[in-house]
């Protein structure tokens, strides 16, 4: 029996939206530890972990592990007639093919039950090893998506390379090149805007920008993005949700050979 | 240009 009462529902809403272009199906792995997922895009460039602590429900009941297979559309589909401040349960009972979410209004006045077929996935895990980055920017979400965004109309690959000036996003096509510069800037009176970088080493690497812009979706669950990059290794773009955990993606690079 | 490598270069299935 499964059972995850989310009172700020509207955060499994933009979890969905987060992680629904990037991935049709997937398993939803129940544990003590919290409602998670982790799989990779069909073309297995890209990989989405997700993370809701125990912790960060109201109420959170999950006698075992169950691992359940998700068509992440349908899951939209469905999220999307919660009202953005419903409460969402999540219920389930064990050997159901079936898994139940339950809308209820702040004043509980309107209760509506959406019941989804679960279908059977198969999915290996992978293992994320831990890594020390060479660099790790932490900027404003919104500033990241801009900047996918505008890049993305011009070229189809950003290079990001970190070095003491700061963060810079390159790319080239067919009109012309663009260079986006971010220096560390530190507002102490709004966090939330601030970007930072640590830096061990100076680093360069190159990626798609349909991936990057993909990622931007989460923008809605965090002010913050943090950004981690070691030379020819993933990049790790974290969207942090606030008390319940995270969404991570992975994005391998393009390497010239 | 470069090659876009897969994820499972870098992460192994457990």
């Amino acid at each position: 029996m499964l059972e995850l009462r989310l009172v700020q529902g509207s955060i499994l809403k933009k979890v969905l939206e987060a992680i629904k272009d990037l991935v049709n199906d997937a398993n939803f792995d129940c544990s003590a530890t919290g409602f998670s997922l982790q799989a990779m895009d069909s073309s297995h460039v890209a990989l989405v972990a997700l993370l809701l602590r125990s912790e960060g429900f109201e109420h959170y009941r999950c006698d075992r592990n169950l691992s359940m297979g998700m068509s992440l559309t349908n899951m939209a589909k469905m999220l999307k007639c919660a009202g953005n401040d419903d409460i969402v349960t999540i219920k389930a009972d064990d050997g159901s093919d079936t898994i139940t979410f339950m809308f209820e209004s702040p004043t509980q006045d309107k209760i509506a039950d959406f019941e989804m077929k679960l279908m059977d996935i198969d999915s290996e895990h992978l293992g994320i090893p831990e890594a020390e980055y060479e660099a790790i920017v932490r900027m404003p979400s919104s500033e990241f998506a801009r900047i996918c965004k505008d890049l993305g109309t011009i070229g189809d690959t950003v290079v990001i390379s970190v070095t003491k000036e700061g963060v810079k996003f390159s790319t080239r096509g067919d009109i012309g090149t663009a260079n986006i510069v971010c220096r560390q800037n530190t507002s102490i009176d709004k966090p939330e805007e601030a970007t930072i970088i640590e830096m061990q080493e100076p680093v360069t690497l190159t990626f798609a920008l349909r991936y990057m812009n993909s990622f931007a979706k989460a923008t809605p669950l965090a002010t913050q993005v943090t950004i981690s990059l070691s030379s020819e290794l993933p990049v790790v773009v974290e969207y942090k949700i606030a008390e319940m955990g995270y969404v991570r993606y992975y994005l391998a690079p393009k390497i010239e050979e | 240009g470069p090659k876009q490598y897969t994820i499972t270069r870098f992460f192994s299935k457990l």
